[in-house]
């Protein structure tokens, strides 16, 4: 979900 | 993965190797704040708590062991190594920086994409890195003098943030659905920090003189 994308940043 | 993230992931892998660079081979950690360090510790610790549980790539979870790794053993050396303790300038770092963790942590219990445990600790994490580098900058405008090395570590910190804004950009254009204000608030807040210490390390650089920090 959209929330999500950002994890795969460090 | 685009080319602004990768540039932004290999200035920030390449302050700290500078970093651990000074310490490690000239054994001595003078005009480097512990307090920043100890924050950007924290930092990695909250962030990657998806370490095990959220694969993402090998490259991922090298990077984020790599970060977090760095982070103790830089606080460790600081800390507890015999002769490099000896070069930190204690007096000059006095910036209460667990203070700054309360405000951070109030704010990602309330401003935050989902009301749990991890997502609140990584929430927070964003706000901690955002200002975790004060103490530094504190510290930097009181010794004025400043090594290369030390130079070279926070013009990388800062690039780094400068890149991740652009492939924030790159990645709002390319990408569907990609709205983050919170990340992005706190990262251009973060960026803006670097501002002036930019603007008299470009003008060192253009004049070729040692860089200094006005009074």
């Amino acid at each position: 979900d959209d929330a999500e994308t950002l994890k795969d940043e460090l | 993965m685009n080319i602004f993230r990768l540039a932004g992931d290999m200035t920030h892998l390449a302050s700290v190797l500078v970093l651990l660079l000074k310490i490690h081979t000239i054994k001595s950690c003078a005009g480097i704040s512990l307090k920043t360090q100890e924050l950007f510790a924290i930092v990695f610790l909250t962030r990657y708590l998806d370490l095990f549980t959220n694969f993402i790539s090998i490259y991922n979870t090298i990077m984020k062991l790599i970060f977090l790794g760095s982070s103790f053993s830089i606080v460790w050396y600081i800390r507890r190594h015999r002769v490099v303790r000896r070069s930190y300038d204690k007096d000059q770092d006095t910036f209460r920086h667990f203070f700054l963790m309360w405000p951070c942590l109030i704010l990602a219990i309330f401003i935050n994409e989902k009301f749990t445990l991890k997502e609140v600790m990584w929430t927070f994490s964003i706000y901690l890195e955002a200002i975790a580098i004060l103490p530094q900058l504190v510290m930097l405008q009181r010794t004025r003098n400043i090594d290369n090395l030390t130079g070279q570590y926070i013009f990388l910190l800062g690039a780094y943030r400068a890149f991740y804004i652009l492939n924030w950009i790159y990645r709002y254009f390319t990408e569907e659905h990609y709205v983050h204000w919170i990340t992005w608030v706190a990262g251009v807040i973060q960026t803006l920090l670097y501002g002036d210490f930019f603007y008299y390390y470009f003008q060192s650089w253009k004049n070729n003189v040692k860089l200094e920090l006005p009074a």
